[in-house]
């Protein structure tokens, strides 16, 4: 399960 | 943050803003797929709603409004302000047969199914086929302008500057991203034949045009 804080990309 | 990351993110920023420019300096829209700038809207739309509910960084955050901002109003100067300049006729990629298909995988394959995952899920598919409507464009009228090849030129650069970030988190951070990296990749190999065109034609001072 991915955090959602991890998407830090554009 | 990596040379590869800055250097797309500067990449995509430089391809919406040649864009931007040349609407507003040619007063003018023709060419352009007004299709794919609503698809590009609608991801970051549903990209940058993390924006309500976690902060990254003063960065991230200035980009994505930026991106977000410039999107719309790219969109508002083809179907507003210049809409009499706008070639609807060959922009006829229907943006349903995209939209419905990765709607659906994105709620199939995803990391976690809550909203905000399947919306930005949604939207990394998304991005990838969302030049299309451009390309199809491109293909019917068999040219394209000079600085609308700049645009796309940027735009393709800046994914496969991001796959190049990609192998450089991976190594030295042991990040990856499989979602993102996969269509990374299908975003960056559909720009291969336009690559192609570009530096055949177009650096060579020659005008891009298809062959009849």
């Amino acid at each position: 399960k991915a955090d959602e804080t991890s998407h830090d990309e554009l | 943050m990596n040379i590869f990351r800055l250097t797309g993110d500067l990449s995509h920023l430089a391809a919406i803003i040649i864009l931007l420019l040349k609407i507003w300096k040619t007063r003018s829209c023709a060419g352009i797929s007004g299709k794919s700038q609503i698809l590009f809207a609608l991801v970051f739309t549903t990209r940058y709603l993390d924006l309500l509910t976690s902060f990254i960084s003063f960065y991230n955050t200035i980009m994505k409004l930026i991106y977000i901002g410039c999107a719309y109003a790219t969109v508002y100067l083809i179907y507003m302000k210049f809409k009499a300049t706008y070639d609807g006729n060959h922009d006829s990629f229907r943006l349903e047969f995209l939209v419905v298909p990765v709607g659906g995988l994105a709620c199939l394959v995803n990391h976690d199914f809550s909203f905000l995952e399947i919306l930005w899920t949604f939207s990394i598919y998304l991005e990838s086929v969302a030049i299309l409507p451009q390309l199809f464009m491109i293909s019917k009228t068999g040219e394209a302008e000079t600085i609308t090849t700049h645009y796309l030129f940027f735009l393709g650069l800046y994914r496969a500057l991001y796959l190049f970030n990609w192998i450089w988190r991976f190594y030295f951070e042991g990040f990856f991203d499989m979602i993102a990296i996969v269509a990374g990749v299908v975003q960056t190999i559909l720009y291969c034949d336009f690559f192609y065109l570009y530096v055949t034609k177009v650096l060579k001072g020659k005008k891009l045009s298809l062959p009849a």
